[in-house]
């Protein structure tokens, strides 16, 4: 595993752990899209089913559970937490979640690596992870007042993404035989759509002021 | 053995 690999996980672990901290500690959900939390829980469920059938390393096994077990938790603490839910900005999360799902899904189907169960539902993640911010981002255009945690969160989660290119990056070319456009193409979509986010986090780190995104 | 996809990845 190279250096770009863990840093990515490892920020991807950084923002499970701010966002749980905002719900499990300050008890509050709010700029937190369920929409994007939901499909982050599907994304893993699909993904990680290889969990009882490939034993990779105990690191793989340990991270993938982590991101199940948060990522289900994260759902039931905003939908179900008799405190947290109150805080959810249900009228303006509205994002419907089959305009995603399904489109992933009928591509999935068209393109894949192999035609086994197990190809087809890790490339429909793939395509829904990628695309799977966007609720949470367009609920953050509609708060505009971004909290620090909320905003540090989408940092993280985008940095992480940037972080897994470089690991491809150097995956390509220090291993034989590593190309992989499926991940690739839905890794770079993902990455891009965090670049206008990424342009107003760091105009705001600029002016040391709050993150506020434009009208 | 042929791995389809970079299963080792997260």
């Amino acid at each position: 595993m190279n250096i770009f690999r863990l840093a990515g996980d490892l920020t991807h672990l950084a923002s499970v752990l701010v966002l749980l901290l905002k719900i499990h500690t300050i008890k509050s959900c709010a700029g937190i899209s369920l929409k994007t939390q939901e499909l982050y829980a599907i994304v893993f469920a699909t993904r990680y089913l290889d969990l009882f059938t490939t034993y990779i390393s105990l690191y793989n096994t340990l991270m993938k559970l982590i991101f199940l077990g948060s990522s289900f938790s994260i759902v039931w603490y905003i939908r179900k937490h008799k405190i947290v839910r109150r805080s959810y900005d249900k009228d303006q999360d509205t994002f419907r979640h089959y305009f995603i799902v399904l489109p992933c899904f009928v591509l999935a189907l068209i393109i894949h690596e192999k035609f086994t169960v197990r190809e087809v539902l890790w490339a429909f993640s793939l395509y829904l992870e990628a695309v799977a911010i966007l609720p949470q981002l367009v609920l953050l255009q509609r708060t505009r007042n971004i909290d620090n945690l909320t905003g540090q969160y989408v940092f993280l989660l985008g940095a992480y993404r940037a972080l897994y290119i470089l690991n491809w990056i150097y995956r390509y070319f220090t291993e034989p035989h590593f190309v992989h456009w499926i991940t690739w193409i839905s890794g770079l979509v993902q990455t891009l759509l965090y670049a206008d986010f990424f342009y107003y986090y760091f105009q705001s780190m600029k002016n040391n002021g709050k993150l506020q995104l434009p009208a | 053995d042929y791995e389809p996809v970079a299963h080792d990845e997260l």
